[in-house]
């Protein structure tokens, strides 16, 4: 399994 | 002018002990509703966001928004010369370069102060949805620690799943596997030695070990811990820090190649 990156779910403001 | 005290200092202590080795530096962000900082490791892997009321603290005066760009374990190393005991106020001039940190004995008879260099952080802030989680669970926060410590020294990945069952985490390595299953559990008197599952559906996670036994550094600040999970979005760990506001960690999960 590989490590997701939080950027990938919350969109930067 | 920026100032904040705080009689409770050991808090302050706390916080800064459970967030130094996650992350080494971010923003202070003060305003005239209290203390905020968003940070993420330097992976993007998790996120620390942390609230302080302003009405949490005994005396708080912010007359202008700042971004205060600290070095945490430059930080703790100041706080580390607090005594437990100590009254903490933290202060910084408008667009100051240091932060002040005085500190007074409790019976007023030792004051002293230390100025912490600022440091200009280019730092991204992410949006974070207020929304609904599968699972709810709320637990001692000394059995998460107990459970993640444990784990680790299994395996580097923990699977959470959380049916009606109750909560399992599993992991795997070279010694074997390990299972460890929590249920609802509400007979203690104490409501901070229950353990409250609120489930609307089946969820099921992995994530990294290493960062999972990292949050449960923040186990001093409060009896009880909470997980929120969702499929396929980071997990939610979140440390209430008595009146004065709260921790929260959020960390992406492992996702199939």
């Amino acid at each position: 399994m590989q490590q997701g990156t939080l950027t990938a779910f919350f969109p930067s403001t | 002018m920026f100032e904040a005290r705080i009689t409770q200092g050991s808090v302050l202590k706390k916080l800064v002990e459970a967030l130094k080795e996650l992350v080494t530096e971010g923003n202070f962000d003060v305003s005239s509703t209290g203390l905020t900082l968003q940070a993420m490791d330097s992976s993007h892997v998790c996120l620390v966001s942390l609230t302080l009321r302003d009405d949490g603290f005994d005396h708080y005066r912010c007359d202008r928004n700042m971004a205060m760009g600290i070095h945490f374990g430059n930080l703790s190393k100041i706080l580390k010369c607090a005594g437990n005991e100590d009254t903490i106020t933290l202060k910084a001039e408008d667009n100051a370069d240091t932060l002040t940190l005085m500190f007074e004995s409790a019976n007023q008879d030792r004051i002293s102060d230390f100025d912490l260099k600022l440091m200009s952080i280019e730092s991204e802030h992410l949006g974070i949805p207020d929304q609904d989680y599968s699972a709810e669970i709320k637990m001692p926060s000394a059995e998460y620690q107990r459970i993640v410590r444990d784990l680790t020294s299994i395996g580097d990945t923990v699977l959470i799943s959380a049916t009606k069952e109750g909560i399992k985490f599993s992991t795997s390595g070279d010694v074997g596997t390990a299972n460890i299953t929590l249920r609802h559990n509400t007979t203690p008197e104490k409501p901070e030695e229950q353990t409250i599952i609120d489930l609307k559906e089946p969820v099921a996670l992995t994530f990294a070990l290493r960062y999972l036994n990292n949050f449960s550094k923040a186990t001093p600040l409060a009896p009880q811990v909470k997980l929120s999970l969702t499929k396929d979005l980071p997990i939610f760990v979140e440390y209430q820090v008595g009146d004065l506001g709260n921790v929260r960690f959020f960390l992406a999960p492992k996702i199939d190649d």
